[in-house]
């Protein structure tokens, strides 16, 4: 554990809390993709199955028992309890398009043709890719709310984070995955459009408005 | 490459 491993994790969790207390609290999904979140869903499921094989320390067992649960909760939250203010009209994405490609690619690189190991293959690359569906609303609609900024900010912050860990471990411990590197650069330049507007306008107390 | 027996990443 280093710490922009461990700044990675908070800012992972810290996203994930947002989101949760914004829909909470305003008892509405709106400007949230649900697909997006959906898609999270299936990454934690898919890559934390190693919950029951592996023991790797409380720590990780506690974050992965959290993201998991975590994402169930909030595609409940927008999928049944405050589903009158889910933006389906916007959300849509075809997560097929993600998903597919995704999976025949965990078939055809990954580091063990194995089920657990492709599974885990999978969840990378679908990640990398996850948050598409949210900053394609935000494009429809044009705006986000600030929290929802706010969120959108933690989330691309953490695989940034993980990016100088993975640096870091490469000096510190000769270790290094391909696989994680090669999908976190992918997420973390998808972010990149979003991030300059965070910082141009959000920050500024401005909303994250798109020019027209 | 090098990769891990385990994923000890989140």
């Amino acid at each position: 554990m280093n710490i922009f491993r461990l700044t990675g994790d908070l800012s992972h969790l810290l996203a994930i809390i947002i989101l949760l207390v914004k829909i909470w609290k305003t008892r509405s999904c709106a400007g949230i993709s649900g697909k997006s979140q959906l898609l999270f869903a299936l990454v934690y499921t898919t890559r934390y199955l190693d919950l029951v094989s592996t023991y790797i320390s409380a720590y990780n067992t506690f974050m992965k028992l959290i993201f998991i649960c975590a994402s169930y909760a909030t595609v409940y939250l927008i999928y049944m309890k405050f589903k009158a203010t889910y933006d389906h009209n916007h959300d849509t994405f075809r997560v097929e398009f993600l998903i597919l490609p995704s999976f025949v690619l965990s078939l055809l690189i990954n580091h063990d043709f194995a089920v657990l190991e492709i599974l885990w293959t999978f969840s990378i690359y679908l990640e990398s890719v996850a948050i598409l569906p949210q900053l394609f609303l935000v494009s429809k609609t044009g705006e986000a709310e600030s929290i929802t900024s706010h969120y959108l900010f933690a989330l691309g912050s953490y695989r940034g984070l993980y990016l100088l860990n993975w640096i870091y471990r490469y000096y510190a411990e000769s270790h290094y995955d391909l696989i994680a590197i090669v999908a976190g650069v992918v997420q973390t330049v998808l972010y990149c459009d979003f991030f300059y507007l965070y910082v141009t306008k959000v920050l500024k107390g401005k909303k994250l408005q798109l020019p027209a | 490459d090098k990769a891990e027996e385990t994923h000890d990443e989140l």
